[in-house]
């Protein structure tokens, strides 16, 4: 028996955003300590890592691991129909071939009940090695999706270069070239806003931005996000999600032909 | 020219 039950559906509403866009189906992965999803985009350049933990829910019980295939528009569909407030329980019994959904209003005069098919997937997982990375920053996710969103404008790539200084984003075109720099913040009213770069050493490397782009859709789960880079090795973007987890996107750099 | 890489040239099956 599998029960998950999250007082704020609408986090789960805002993780399938984040994922969606990416990811046509994917395995959810549930066992004693939370939900786990790992899957490549259909072009294998970018890897979505979700950790949703048992403790962040507001019940959960796991008796055997449950793989559950989810076909990610038709979860999207169900979603959907959940308002923001209510409360979400996810159900399913073991072996199951089905998942249940239900959704409560807040004064649980309305109860809503839908099931959805699972799929058999081929599981796929990924070993990601640890990694001290060089440079680590830390901004506003707000402002890390208006600046991919008003690059993509001027060419395919972004160039990410990051210095004790500060970190730049460029990009370059038919139309010309822009550049964005960022400098570490020197002081905030508020945590969320502010700029923080921890650098062993600088780091310049290109990305696609239509895959930044993808990431962006997860900004309204997290005020921050993270983006730790090293020479040659993938990016890893990160936001948290609220006491419960994060979702990480790694990203394969461009690398010279 | 700049060519894209995969994530699974970094990361291994397991």
């Amino acid at each position: 028996m599998f029960e998950a039950r999250l007082v704020q559906s609408s986090i789960l509403k805002k993780v399938l955003e984040a994922i969606k866009e990416l990811l046509n189906e994917a395995t959810f992965d549930c066992s004693d300590s939370g939900i786990q999803l790992q899957a490549m985009d259909n072009s294998h350049v970018s890897l979505v890592s979700l950790n949703l933990r048992s403790d962040g829910f507001d019940k959960y019980r796991c008796d055997r691991n449950l793989s559950m295939g989810i076909n990610l528009a038709s979860m999207s569909k169900i979603m959907k129909c959940a308002g923001n407030d209510d409360v979400l329980t996810m159900k399913a019994q073991d072996n199951a071939d089905l998942v249940t959904f239900m959704f409560e209003s807040q004064n649980q005069e309305k109860v809503m009940d839908y099931e959805m098919k699972l799929m058999n997937l081929d599981q796929e997982h990924l070993g990601i090695p640890e990694t001290d990375y060089s440079c680590v920053i830390k901004l506003p996710s707000q402002e890390f999706a208006r600046i991919v969103r008003d690059l993509s404008q001027f060419g395919e790539s972004v160039v990410i270069s990051c210095t004790k200084e500060g970190i730049k984003f460029s990009a370059g075109g038919d139309i010309g070239n822009a550049n964005i720099k960022l400098a570490q913040t020197s002081n905030v009213d508020k945590d969320e806003d502010a700029v923080t770069i921890e650098m062993q050493e600088p780091v310049s490397l290109t990305f696609a931005c239509r895959y930044l782009n993808s990431f962006a859709k997860a900004t309204p789960l997290s005020p921050q996000v993270q983006l730790s880079m090293s020479a040659d090795v993938p990016l890893v973007v990160e936001y948290k999600i609220g006491d419960i987890g994060h979702i990480r996107y790694y990203l394969a750099p461009k690398i010279e032909d | 020219k700049n060519k894209q890489a995969s994530i699974t040239s970094f990361f291994t099956k397991k």
